[in-house]
C-alpha cells in the first residue's frame, strides 16, 4: 500500500533476459568518474560495470563457500566462493547477519529454495526458468510459483531504478513502514561508500555495478549509483551489500579496493561475506548434457549417435521403428528385419538376426523370415517340407484325411481321389487293382438301383412289420395258456355237491326213489 | 590461511540498525 498509484497493484517489473549465444559471456569495464555531490564537491570515484550477455545460462546465486553454506551461517571470501564454480566475475551479494553470519532475505541458488523469507518487502532480483529478470517487491506466493519458478533469486535493499527512472524515495516509503522511523534508512541511502547494485538495461542483458569507497569518506551514495546507472541505460535496479562487503572478483583475482581494515590495520582486506553473485561460462541444458555430451560455451557437444542440444535423445530414436532398437551405433533390428533403419525384411532365403542365416525350406515352402521356419505348401510337410503327406493324408500341414472309398489314395494336395494307380503315389499295383475292381462294382450297383423301381416299403420296414406279427401271435397264445390253466384250478378248488331229486330221468318211475347223481355247476 | 588477513569489518553499512534508533520491523506481504 506504500506503493504509487500509478503502478497499481504491480510491485515488480519484468524483462526477458537477453541470449546472444555468440557473444562472450560478459564484458567487465572499469571506469575512473568524478562525482559532484549536493554540496558542489568533487570525488573521484572508481569501479567496474559487467554487462552479462546470456544471464539465464550465466548467471548464478551461490551460498558462500558452496551450497549449504547459507545453512551454517558460513562466511567465505568472494574469492574462494567465486572458485567452487569458476566465476568469470563474481561480486558480493545479498545481507547477512556480520555478528551470526546468517543470510538475510530471499535466496534460490541454480533452481534451489535456499532461503524464504515469507514476503519480505525489499527489492529482490531474480530469474525465472523461462529467462524473465525479475526486480521489485515480490511476495511469498511469487517466491514459490511453480509455474515458472525462480531459479535465480537475491534481496536488496533499495529500489534504485524502476523503468528507467529514480525509485528510491517510493523505495523508502516501500520498505519502511513508519516513516518517522527512516532516519537510519535515509542515511543509509544518502552516504557515500562503496556499493554494489544489479540491474539490466534495454536488451535484458544484465549489468553489475560495483563502486569502490569508505563510508563517508569515498565512494557514492544511493542517489549517485541511481543516477550513475540511469546515465549508462539501465532500466531497473536494486542496491545490494555495500560498504567493507563491497568486493568484485575477476577471473578469481580482487580487483576492487576493500574498505576494511586488516589486522594489523595497515592494510585493506576483503571482508567473508554470504551469497555471491557469479558470472561463469554459460551452462548447458542440462548441465552435463544428459552424460552423453561435454558442455563448451553453454553449448552441448554430444557423443557419437547422440542428439542436441541436450544430449539426452540417440539420434535414430524415431527413425528405427517398431522392428528396431536405437543404440548409440544406429539402429539394431530384431530378428527378420534389415536396412538402415530395419524397414525391410530379410530378402528371401534368408532369416533370423541380421538376416545372416539361410532358409532350408524345400519343395517350395516359405521360410519365416524370423526363426526361419518353413512353411509347407499342400501335399508337404516336415521341418523343411521335405517330407510327402503318407498315405490317406492331405492338404495343409498333411492335416486332411483322405475321404476316397475303399483304400483309393488321394492326391496329397487337393486331397482328391484317385481311381485309378498313380504312380508317383507308390501305391502297389495290386491294391490299385482292387481300388479299381471295387469301384466299377460299385458304380454298377449304383446303376442298377438307380434304375430298378423303388419298392412301396423298404426292407426295413417290412422286417418291423413280420416283427410286431409275430409278437401279437405269441401273446395271444400265451394269453389263451394262462387263462386254459386259471379254469383247470377253479374245477378243482369247487369239490362239493348238491343232490336233487330227479323226477325222471331217462324214463324212471314217478314215486321213484331218491338216487345218486351228479350235476355240475358251473 | 595464514595468508588470508581477515578483514576487521570495520565499514558495516546496513540499513537497518539498533545502534541508530529503535529497532525497525520490515513489511511483509504474503
Amino acid at each position: 500500500d506504500c506503493q504509487p498509484v500509478a503502478h497499481g497493484t504491480v510491485t515488480h517489473e519484468t524483462q526477458a533476459a537477453s541470449k546472444h549465444s555468440n557473444s562472450p559471456v560478459l564484458e567487465s569495464n572499469i571506469f575512473i568518474s568524478d562525482i559532484t555531490d549536493d554540496s558542489g564537491t568533487h570525488r573521484w570515484v572508481s569501479g567496474h560495470i559487467t554487462e552479462v550477455h546470456d544471464p539465464l545460462r550465466s548467471v548464478s546465486v551461490l551460498e558462500p563457500g558452496g551450497p549449504g553454506g547459507c545453512a551454517h551461517n558460513h562466511r567465505e571470501l568472494v574469492e574462494v566462493t567465486a572458485k567452487t564454480r569458476k566465476c568469470l566475475v563474481a561480486q558480493n551479494g545479498g545481507y547477512f547477519d556480520t555478528h551470526t553470519g546468517q543470510c538475510l532475505g530471499n535466496i534460490i541458488s541454480d533452481g534451489k529454495l535456499v532461503r524464504n523469507s515469507g514476503g519480505i518487502q525489499n527489492a529482490q532480483f531474480g530469474i525465472r526458468k523461462d529467462g524473465t529478470l525479475v526486480f521489485g517487491y515480490l511476495s511469498e506466493d511469487d517466491i514459490l510459483d511453480q509455474e515458472n519458478p525462480f531459479v535465480q533469486l537475491i534481496s536488496g535493499v533499495v529500489w534504485l531504478l524502476r523503468k528507467g527512472e529514480i525509485y528510491i524515495n517510493e523505495s523508502i516509503q516501500a520498505e519502511c513502514d513508519k516513516t518517522q522511523e527512516t532516519g537510519n534508512f535515509r542515511h543509509f541511502v544518502d552516504v557515500i561508500s562503496a556499493r554494489t547494485a544489479v540491474g539490466h538495461d534495454k536488451e535484458g542483458k544484465l549489468i553489475l555495478f560495483h563502486v569502490d569507497g569508505q563510508t563517508d569518506v569515498r565512494g557514492m551514495n544511493l542517489w549517485q549509483v541511481a543516477k550513475f546507472l540511469k546515465d549508462q541505460n539501465v532500466m531497473n535496479a536494486i542496491n545490494l551489500d555495500g560498504g567493507g562487503s563491497a568486493t568484485y572478483v575477476l577471473n578469481g583475482s580482487l580487483a576492487s579496493y576493500p574498505s576494511d581494515h586488516c589486522n594489523p590495520s595497515k592494510w585493506r582486506c576483503p571482508r567473508a561475506i554470504s551469497t555471491v553473485l557469479c558470472i561463469h561460462e554459460r551452462l548447458c541444458q542440462p548441465e552435463d548434457c544428459s552424460g552423453h555430451g561435454r558442455c563448451v560455451e553453454g553449448q552441448c557437444v554430444c557423443q557419437h549417435g547422440w542428439s542436441t542440444p541436450g544430449c539426452a535423445n540417440l539420434t535414430c530414436q524415431a527413425e528405427c521403428g517398431e522392428h528396431g532398437i536405437c543404440t548409440e551405433n544406429g539402429c539394431v533390428c530384431d530378428a527378420g528385419w534389415m536396412g538402415l533403419y530395419c524397414s525391410q525384411v530379410c530378402t528371401a532365403g534368408l532369416y533370423g538376426d541380421g538376416c545372416n542365416q539361410t532358409c532350408t525350406c524345400a519343395n517350395g515352402g516359405s521360410c519365416d523370415p524370423v526363426h526361419g521356419r518353413c512353411t509347407c505348401p499342400a501335399g508337404f510337410h516336415g521341418d523343411s517340407c521335405e517330407q510327402e503327406c503318407p498315405i490317406g493324408f492331405y492338404g495343409l500341414n498333411c492335416k486332411q484325411l483322405c475321404q476316397c472309398q475303399d483304400m483309393c489314395p488321394c492326391d496329397a494336395a487337393t486331397g482328391s481321389c484317385n481311381t485309378t494307380y498313380q504312380g508317383e503315389r507308390n501305391i502297389s499295383l495290386h491294391r490299385a487293382g482292387h481300388c479299381l475292381a471295387t469301384q466299377m462294382w460299385r458304380e454298377w450297383r449304383q446303376e442298377e438301383e438307380a434304375q430298378a423301381p423303388r419298392p412301396y416299403l423298404s426292407e426295413q420296414s417290412w422286417l418291423v412289420v413280420c416283427s410286431i406279427l409275430a409278437t401279437s401271435l405269441l401273446a395271444s397264445l400265451t394269453g389263451n395258456l394262462i387263462q386254459t390253466c386259471r379254469k383247470c384250478k377253479a374245477r378243482r378248488q369247487r369239490a362239493d355237491y348238491s343232490y336233487l331229486p330227479l323226477g325222471e330221468i331217462n324214463g324212471a318211475t314217478e314215486r321213484g326213489e331218491m338216487k345218486s347223481g351228479k350235476v355240475l355247476f358251473q | 590461511c595464514k595468508d588470508i588477513r581477515h578483514s576487521s569489518d570495520d565499514d558495516l553499512l546496513l540499513p537497518y540498525t539498533k545502534s541508530h534508533g529503535p529497532s525497525h520491523s520490515h513489511r511483509y506481504v504474503r
